[in-house]
Formats: structure tokens, C-alpha cells, sequence
């Protein structure tokens, strides 16, 4: 259950640096 | 949404977006654009903050959405002008009561808030050697101004 959460976790985590990316590309 | 207390070292730029909501809504971005960057690296692992750096990036893409038309937004470039330049107004403005012997709340809140400002220039980069001496002195003013001001004593 820990693994998952972390693996949940994560991917959020590369979601929300995505959505800095995009916010951030002119 | 409340603040999680792994990010309360972001709450006085988020403070500072939201009294520029109506006043100058591209600081307000780039508070908030700030606040995501350096929130992330505090903590984007714990529930309470990734659902807060959620709801902290929708804001930032509606605000995006809105101002479509702003070159400071739409052009990072223009927007750092933006930001150095209202900063740097602040500070002046501060530093004139300061050296004008005119001691007061608003003045102190002045150059907090351009050192706060300061702070949100590093999302466009590595700050000026100047800049980074700004906000030190900046903090430092604001600092020592409130508690001369606190103790009943008259600031040097």
C-alpha cells in the first residue's frame, strides 16, 4: 500500500511539474 | 484553502498576490508563480501540500487564461521588467521616508514588501549581484524600523 501511494505520489508530483512547464512555455 | 504548515515560508509572497489581486494582478501572478516554484521544492509529496499545489496551479492557469493579452504575462521577459520595476519603486519610495526621518507602518510594509518582490525575480533566473543587495538591505531596513518603532526608540 506505501509503494502505491508513493508510485500515486509521484506521479502527481511529475503532473504538477508538467503543468509548471506548459503555465511557463511562451 | 488553508496553508499547510510544510509551505509557511511561502505565505507572505501568497499574502502579498492576493493584496495585488485588484491592484496589479501581474504581481500577483508572479507572487503566485513563486510560491508554486518554491512550494514544489518544500514539499510536493505530502497530501495536504500537493492537494494545496493543486489548487494553487489552477488558480495560476485561470489567471494565465485571463490575462492573455498582458505582455508581462504572456512574455517572461517583459514580466520580470515588470516586477523589478515595481519593486524597485517600493523600495525607493521607503528609502526616502527612511532618509527623510519619517518613521511609519506603511514605510515598513514598503520595504518588506520590495524585499518579497525581490524574492519573486528568481523565478526568471539568477538575480543581479545589486538586487540581491536590495533585499537584504531591504529586509534589514524593515526589521530594524519595526522594532525601533516597537520599543519607542528613534531609528539611526
Amino acid at each position: 500500500t506505501s509503494s502505491l501511494a508513493s508510485t500515486v505520489a509521484s506521479t502527481e508530483q511529475d503532473e504538477l511539474s508538467q503543468r509548471l512547464s506548459r503555465l511557463r512555455d511562451q | 484553502m488553508a496553508l499547510p504548515a510544510q509551505l509557511r515560508a511561502i505565505q507572505h509572497h501568497l499574502r502579498t498576490a492576493q493584496e495585488h489581486e485588484d491592484r496589479d494582478p501581474v504581481v500577483a501572478y508572479y507572487c503566485r508563480l513563486y510560491a508554486m516554484q518554491s512550494g514544489m521544492k518544500l514539499d510536493s509529496k505530502t497530501p495536504e501540500c500537493r492537494k494545496f499545489l493543486i489548487k494553487l496551479m489552477d488558480q495560476l492557469e485561470s489567471m494565465k487564461k485571463e490575462m492573455s493579452d498582458h505582455d508581462s504575462i504572456t512574455q517572461e521577459v517583459v514580466g520580470n521588467a515588470h516586477i523589478e520595476n515595481y519593486a524597485l519603486k517600493m523600495f525607493i519610495y521607503a528609502d526616502n521616508e527612511d532618509r527623510g526621518g519619517r518613521f511609519h507602518k506603511n514605510m515598513i510594509k514598503s520595504f518588506y514588501t520590495s524585499s518579497l518582490l525581490l524574492d519573486v525575480l528568481s523565478v526568471f533566473g539568477e538575480m543581479s549581484e545589486e538586487n540581491i543587495q536590495h533585499r537584504k538591505y531591504a529586509r534589514w531596513k524593515a526589521t530594524y524600523i519595526h522594532n525601533c518603532l516597537k520599543s519607542g526608540e528613534t531609528p539611526l
